[in-house]
């Protein structure tokens, strides 16, 4: 046997050729081309000893562990097998030729001279994205998507959106990183409406700018496979929201709209190796994050201006009635400002209103005070009053008079808004005892 | 006090007991200041005569507030913190009594009552007080029947026109050569045995000002000659009323 060269073309001869083969000869080539070809080989010139079925001398043809013919005779003989102009061709890169000859050449005592045969070959492109070139029946297509042949070989390629994986085959959804940074968009299921494919693991992130709030809405149809008993069994839509479950969805229930309140949300859709679901589709919109509506403690607060709405970097200010205080815990505040954050929240929470205090009044030496409103205490608008220890002092009130009133400043004032409480002043020359001269 | 009577605890709640170079007294203005005479600080003639105000402060007494001197010991003095004494008094004058005025500052403000009461000042523009016969009224715990007193005393004087002291001074100037400024009046009897006398120095001369219905000071006990033997001399407050008020209204 004899190995042919893997040449692209060639040619094959018997024995001898072009004089007459030899008795008892067996010959074998086996032809090879480069893979992603196929051989096409064609006789030229045959002539063999023609018998009954070939039975003494032939030419063996094989390829793809089929037996592709056996051949003898001559061109117009009645018995034998001539070949003629037919056309060998491999499925594979293979061919086997096989040569033989029996021990005589003879008819009715003549020997005749049969010069044997001349082949030629040549290595033919194989179209492997052919369906009839598949290999098997019961194996796949050579490309999940897209099939491209080119001499020697095929390559495979995929649709928008779909990655061809490491086997040079198959197609899948590259859906891991999916980011959104618009203010408003779409996003789906891979193929939404049609049914989306098995083992995905797809993330879909969308990121705004912080104080914005990302809005869901779901677009019908809504079809993710389920199960009635058990929770998303199979495929499983998962909506988080700055790493917080907003939920796992699937069924024919479709969620609506969802207003995350985050600028950050990140959906997940798990699918297993089966199924026959339509998928989703969001609709995503966005709006300024909202703040909760302020609410004061107390009937003493005042929320200037106040708005039905507020949302990202708007802002509140408080004041309290007259004769009352901000406070914060045990803090006096000159002014209050509540500014809504990224978030959602307040960056300070809110502040209550105390009654102004003006604390004890001063006391008056040689006097006292005594509180004219009730109940006697020192909270605004409290009045009091200063005496004199009479008739001893004798009380000076400058240009206000003796009533003090707590104001709003937290300070004892008189009617003049003055601060300055009376005096008790020395009554001169008035002895409650004096000299009487009675007898005359 | 020669000729008076024993005052009753509240007559006379101004009047102060003073222990400075011995008795003395005083009046109280407002509810801190002690009006007396110059001389029961510095007298004249006094051997201390290196000893500062601030010692002289610090060693004073004064007591207010009873009309018995043990029971007034008893009650404790009041602390003085300050004396001014008149620019014009001269203690090495041994005749001349002008500028006899001083006022004590005390620490500590007293607190008023029935018993402690201060006295008035005359109006600046009002001179009928030191009219000839206008009747006046002095309080001491000076000398009595050459006795230094135990209780408080008063007598009833009446202010005598400045020609009258003038010719009495005059009757007795060949023995006792005493100044008689325009800052001293002189109130008394000639015959009459009612005057103040040593241990009274510093106390005042009171009127009763019917207009106003209060006691009015009009004179400081300053000096005599002799007790009961004519008119005693009393220094002029009127004539002070300014230097009196630049330094109380000073608070």
């Amino acid at each position: 046997s004899s190995r042919v060269p893997r040449k692209l073309f060639g040619e094959i001869t018997s024995p001898g050729y072009p004089k007459p083969y030899p008795n008892n000869n067996n010959s074998i080539w086996n032809i090879q081309v480069p893979k992603g070809y196929v051989v096409k080989l064609t006789f030229r010139y045959f002539d063999l000893e023609p018998s009954q079925s070939c039975f003494y001398d032939y030419v063996k043809v094989k390829a793809d562990k089929k037996n592709l013919g056996r051949y003898c005779g001559q061109l117009g003989s009645t018995t034998g097998n001539h070949p003629g102009r037919k056309e060998f061709v491999s499925k594979g890169n293979r061919m086997h030729l096989a040569f033989h000859s029996d021990f005589s050449n003879e008819d009715n005592g003549t020997v005749i001279p049969y010069r044997g045969f001349l082949a030629y070959y040549q290595a033919v492109d194989l179209d492997e994205c052919d369906p009839k070139n598949a290999p098997g029946d019961d194996e796949a297509p050579q490309c999940q998507h897209f099939c491209h042949n080119y001499a020697g070989g095929y390559f495979c390629s995929c649709r928008t959106g779909y990655q061809l994986q490491s086997d040079h085959h198959s197609c899948k959804v590259e859906c891991s990183s999916e980011l959104f940074t618009e203010a408003s968009g779409y996003l789906s299921s891979p193929e939404y409406p049609r049914p989306y494919p098995e083992d995905l693991r797809c993330n879909y992130s969308i990121r705004l700018q912080k104080g914005l709030s990302i809005i869901l809405k779901f677009l019908e149809p809504f079809e993710i496979d389920d199960h009635q008993q058990v929770h998303c069994p199979y495929d499983q839509l998962k909506i988080q929201a700055r790493g917080r479950e907003i939920g796992e969805f699937c069924g024919k229930k479709s969620p609506g709209r969802i207003e995350t309140n985050s600028n950050e949300v990140d959906i997940l859709f798990l699918t297993d190796e089966s199924g026959f679901s339509r998928g989703w589709k969001i609709h995503y919109t966005s709006q300024k994050i909202r703040c909760p509506q302020p609410v004061p403690w107390d009937q003493f607060t005042i929320i200037r201006d106040l708005q039905p709405v507020y949302q990202f970097q708007d802002y509140f200010v408080v004041s309290c009635k007259t004769g009352y205080n901000l406070m914060e815990g045990n803090q006096k505040l000159l002014s209050f400002t509540a500014v809504c954050q990224a978030d959602g929240t307040w960056h300070q929470s809110m502040p209550r209103c105390e009654i102004v205090n003006c604390g004890s009044p001063s006391s008056l030496t040689n006097g006292a005070f005594s509180y004219v409103s009730k109940p006697a205490n020192n909270t605004y608008q409290s009045v009091v009053t200063y005496r004199c220890n009479e008739p001893y002092y004798q009380i000076v009130t400058g240009t206000g008079s003796e009533r003090f009133t707590c104001s709003a400043e937290g300070t004892w004032l008189d009617e003049d808004g003055q601060v300055r409480i009376p005096a008790c002043l020395p009554v001169c020359g008035k002895p409650v005892n004096p000299i009487t001269e009675v007898q005359r | 006090i020669l000729g008076g009577k024993a005052a009753r605890r509240g007559n006379f709640p101004w009047q102060a007991l003073t222990g400075i170079h011995g008795r003395g007294g005083g009046a109280l203005l407002g509810d801190r200041w002690i009006l007396t005479a110059a001389h029961t600080i510095f007298p004249k003639g006094s051997g201390r005569k290196n000893v500062s105000l601030d010692q002289l402060a610090e060693e004073a007494n004064v007591f207010l507030g009873h009309t018995n001197v043990e029971e007034l010991h008893k009650m404790g003095n009041h602390p003085v913190r300050r004396i001014l004494i008149h620019p014009d008094y001269n203690p090495k004058d041994e005749h001349n009594f002008d500028g006899d005025i001083a006022l004590l500052e005390l620490k500590h403000p007293v607190t008023l009552g029935p018993t402690v009461l201060p006295i008035c000042l005359p109006d600046t523009t009002n001179t009928t007080f030191y009219m000839d016969g206008h009747m006046g009224y002095v309080s001491g715990f000076g000398v009595e029947k050459n006795f230094i007193s135990n209780d408080l005393k008063y007598v009833s004087l009446p202010a005598i026109a400045r020609e009258k002291c003038q010719r009495w001074l005059d009757s007795k100037k060949r023995n006792i050569p005493v100044v008689f400024s325009e800052n001293m009046f002189c109130a008394g009897f000639l015959t009459v045995k009612r005057d103040t006398c040593q241990g009274d120095s510093g106390s005042i001369f009171t009127v009763f000002d019917r207009e106003s219905g209060r006691w009015v000071a009009t004179g400081i006990v300053s000096w005599g000659i002799g007790c009961a033997e004519g008119y005693g001399f009393y220094t002029k407050i009127l004539n002070y009323l300014d230097w009196i008020k630049g330094i109380v209204r000073e608070d």
